[in-house]
């Protein structure tokens, strides 16, 4: 997690310079937030109520541009552009960044055509050292490429903020993965009293056939 | 003897005002230090076979430098001239260097750049030259064929704070983390070891060489048997390496161009690698893709992934306890 | 706490650990 503890510290900055700005120098802040290169979250500085007053107000995009930044991808971007004010390279790049993780969120092996679809890349060398200059040697995901499947296989991939409705699923997620850690800590339970008990006849075998070839020794 | 020994003194005193070094040092070789009328003091001898090597070190010549650090070796150590052992240790760490043992030679140069005191009998250290001498030892250890050893002068290297002031610590860095080096970054480092580096990697011990040459530039200038540079080559070695890292197969077309090199001096070197046993893999030439193998088998690296995720549970419980919840 | 949330979150996709053919091998 050492993704969070880096940008701890910056999003601690960035909510205290917040709650005391308001209208075009807090949509300053949040540009600055949006374009920095180590922050990737943004549901802390979305709740500093400084922000929230932006709504109605003629900065109310800045809090859109934040928005985007804590849920949205860069489709989505594209698809609101027109409402949206124009992203510096930096918050480009970023909203880049932030979609590989929306991507890894459901699947762990990522196509490169969808990879380069929704982040309008044109080839593969283009692609490939975005994954890795800009997403694995940042310390936001850890996998491989495989070029002849054409795909990125994920292994590890930082968390985005999270929107209300993916709390449920996260708890149905959580329970299943208790329910299944109890019922391997059973069953794993009953392979050992198993193994004891199996250990015990065994025991109880040898000395029996030991006891009779003592006899027939005796016998002999 | 005495008389020829004053003379052969005073003619390479004169060669190397000249800058002609070998002369100068084939001259005072002239000297008979073991057997002569007169013995000569251990000192005289050590200094005189510390600045044979030295000479002939200034044309680069490692062989004969060798013939005398070595018999230098045998009076260093009961020499309680600093001085002395000083200016043995830069000798012989440049020997190891200019011999290609990189790594000898940058734990020798790390050695020389910890001396703590700063003047040394009557002659001052300066920061720079021990600068110079951290730098010389990390660019040695980049140069280093990759090996579980080099790893360990690496995190030595990239752990010492020192190293991070260094104008060589972006590389330092990514060799380290094991990340590829892109051409830009190579060349960088290439005119790092320019002629201008020269005067700098210069260790400016005053009670060292007034000159001492770096033969970094011609171990970079200088061609191997299969025609790669020797900073070429550690450099393709270290990216192919770190590609391993990143994928689980590439065409060696991509990889020519992911390494900045043909793709045919690509599949070279990872041949090489690959049967020496420094990278895991195999090469199927017809399909023309290299395929890395993990060196861990997947059973353990499952193990891994369920080790890390327990670890990754345990932060987030530590954090909830930290937290109060 | 959102930063605790993203971490459960980044952990809930570690699972499959590992997803490969020779891996399904050498398991069995």
């Amino acid at each position: 997690m050492d993704i969070e503890q880096k940008q701890a510290e910056l999003i601690e900055q960035f909510v205290s310079r917040a709650e005391n700005l308001r209208g075009g120098s807090l949509a300053n802040v949040i540009v600055e937030a949006t374009s920095h290169p180590s922050l990737f979250a943004f549901s802390e500085i979305l709740s500093v109520p400084s922000v929230a007053e932006l709504q109605g107000t003629e900065y109310s995009v800045y809090l859109d541009v934040l928005r985007l930044f804590a849920h949205g991808t860069w489709s989505d971007y594209k698809s609101n552009a027109g409402s949206l004010p124009p992203l510096q390279p930096d918050q480009v790049l970023k909203l880049k960044q932030l979609s590989v993780l929306t991507l890894a969120e459901t699947d762990k092996v990522l196509p490169y055509d969808q990879l380069m679809q929704q982040l309008d890349v044109s080839n593969v060398r283009e692609l490939e050292d975005f994954l890795i200059n800009e997403c694995m040697y940042a310390g936001i995901v850890r996998g491989k490429l495989d070029q002849l499947r054409r795909c990125f296989e994920v292994q590890f991939a930082a968390g985005r903020d999270l929107r209300p409705e993916q709390i449920g699923s996260m708890l149905q997620t959580l329970t299943t993965w208790l329910n299944t850690s109890e019922n391997l800590l059973l069953s794993i339970q009953e392979k050992i009293k198993w193994a004891d008990t199996m250990g015990e006849l065994d025991k109880k075998h040898r000395k029996e056939i030991e006891e009779r070839v003592e006899d027939v020794k005796k016998t002999l | 003897e005495e008389q020829v020994l004053v003379i052969r003194e005073k003619l390479a005193e004169l060669y190397e005002s000249e800058q002609q070094w070998s002369k100068a040092a084939q001259m005072l070789s002239g000297i008979d230090l073991d057997a002569g009328i007169r013995m000569l003091d251990e000192t005289y001898k050590l200094s005189k076979c510390v600045q044979i090597a030295r000479l002939y070190l200034e044309d680069d010549d490692a062989v004969n430098a060798e013939v005398f650090i070595n018999k230098a070796s045998f009076l260093v150590s009961n020499s309680p001239h600093e001085v002395l052992s000083l200016q043995y240790k830069v000798c012989y760490a440049r020997i190891l260097d200019l011999k290609r043992k990189f790594l000898e030679a940058a734990l020798r140069y790390y050695d020389i750049s910890q001396i703590e005191k700063r003047q040394i009998e009557d002659e001052l250290i300066d920061e720079e030259a021990l600068e110079q001498a951290l730098s010389a030892a990390v660019t040695c250890t980049i140069l280093a064929a990759a090996g579980p050893q080099r790893s360990r002068v690496l995190a030595t290297l990239y752990k010492d704070e020192r190293c991070s002031k260094l104008k060589i610590y972006p590389i330092l860095q990514k060799v380290y983390l094991e990340r590829i080096l892109r051409k830009p970054e190579i060349d960088a480092f290439s005119e790092e070891l320019k002629p201008h580096q020269v005067t700098n990697i210069v260790l400016t011990f005053q009670i060292l060489f007034s000159r001492m040459k770096s033969n970094f530039i011609l171990q970079q200038k200088a061609l191997l048997p299969d025609n790669f540079t020797v900073l070429d080559r550690a450099m393709i070695e270290h990216n192919l390496l770190s590609a391993s890292k990143l994928y689980t197969n590439i065409s060696f077309e991509e990889l020519g161009t992911l390494l900045g090199i043909a793709p045919q001096k690509a599949e070279k070197i990872a041949s090489r690698m690959i049967c020496e046993d420094r990278m895991r893999g195999s090469i199927d030439q017809v399909e023309a893709v290299i395929h890395f193998e993990d060196v861990t088998e997947e059973l353990q690296q499952w193990d891994h992934q369920i080790v890390s995720l327990c670890q990754a549970l345990n932060d987030v419980l530590d954090g909830m306890a930290k937290k109060g919840l | 706490e959102n930063s605790l949330l993203r971490q459960v979150s980044s952990l809930l996709r570690r699972l499959p650990a590992i997803e490969s053919v020779k891996f399904q091998d050498d398991f069995l």
